[in-house]
């Protein structure tokens, strides 16, 4: 998974 | 980013846009669960902090800034300007037991320990159950009208095109997001009954009453 603030979808 | 997702996108953004355009032109609110809309106010508000610190794309920004007002002009809408209309008698799903359970496993269940991800877990698990409120309201005056089982369509259309993003990015980045799954995959399940309805009667001309 990416971790930390990195989600890109809304 | 893929056809899913940009359809998702504008599915979701579509769903937002038909119930505000349906609460402004009937200057009524009647039907519709303010709760819920509260609770998916709570979602942008807690998932989207990373505006204000990490820059993503611009449709990212763009995206995002809109979804939060639409959320925020429809709860001031159904509080304030239309407050008279609203059917606050029906709206009686208590919010207590899903923000407990919610608040609890987001402590418990998520990516690290820190404040920007536990919100971000936070609003992932609310929105997988901020529709029940409303789902409970229809299920408890037996019906809705036609206009707002259209905005229920495209917002439980928006869950299942993510769900198609999410396997397409398995296979073409191997990219999952174990929690925006799983729970996608939960918030996916409570429309499926709607999805029924809304294609044997809705479509079928007839309105959303049930027995």
């Amino acid at each position: 998974h990416k971790n930390g603030s990195e989600h890109d979808e809304l | 980013m893929n056809v899913f997702r940009i359809l998702g996108d504008v599915s979701h953004l579509l769903a937002m846009v038909i119930l505000l355009v349906k609460i402004w032109r009937s200057k009524s609110c009647a039907g519709i669960s303010g709760k819920s809309q509260i609770l998916f106010a709570l979602v942008f508000t807690s998932r989207y902090l990373d505006l204000l610190t990490n820059f993503i794309s611009i449709y990212n920004t763009v995206m995002k800034v809109v979804f939060l007002l639409c959320a925020y002009v429809t709860v001031y809408l159904i509080y304030g300007k239309f407050r008279k209309t609203f059917d606050s008698e029906n709206d009686s799903f208590r919010l207590e037991f899903l923000l407990v359970p919610v608040i609890g496993l987001s402590f418990l269940e998520n990516y690290s320990f820190t404040p920007t991800e536990i919100l971000w877990t936070f609003s992932i698990y609310l929105e997988s159950v901020a529709i029940l409120p409303q789902l409970f309201m229809i299920s408890k005056t037996g019906e809705a009208e036609t206009i707002t089982t259209h905005y229920l369509f495209f917002l439980g259309l928006y869950r299942a095109l993510y769900l198609a993003n999410w396997i397409w990015r398995y296979h073409t980045e191997n990219f999952y997001d174990q929690i925006a799954v799983v729970s996608g995959v939960v918030q996916t399940i409570f429309y499926c009954d709607f999805f029924y309805l809304y294609i044997t009667k809705v479509l079928k001309g007839k309105k959303l009453s049930l027995p």
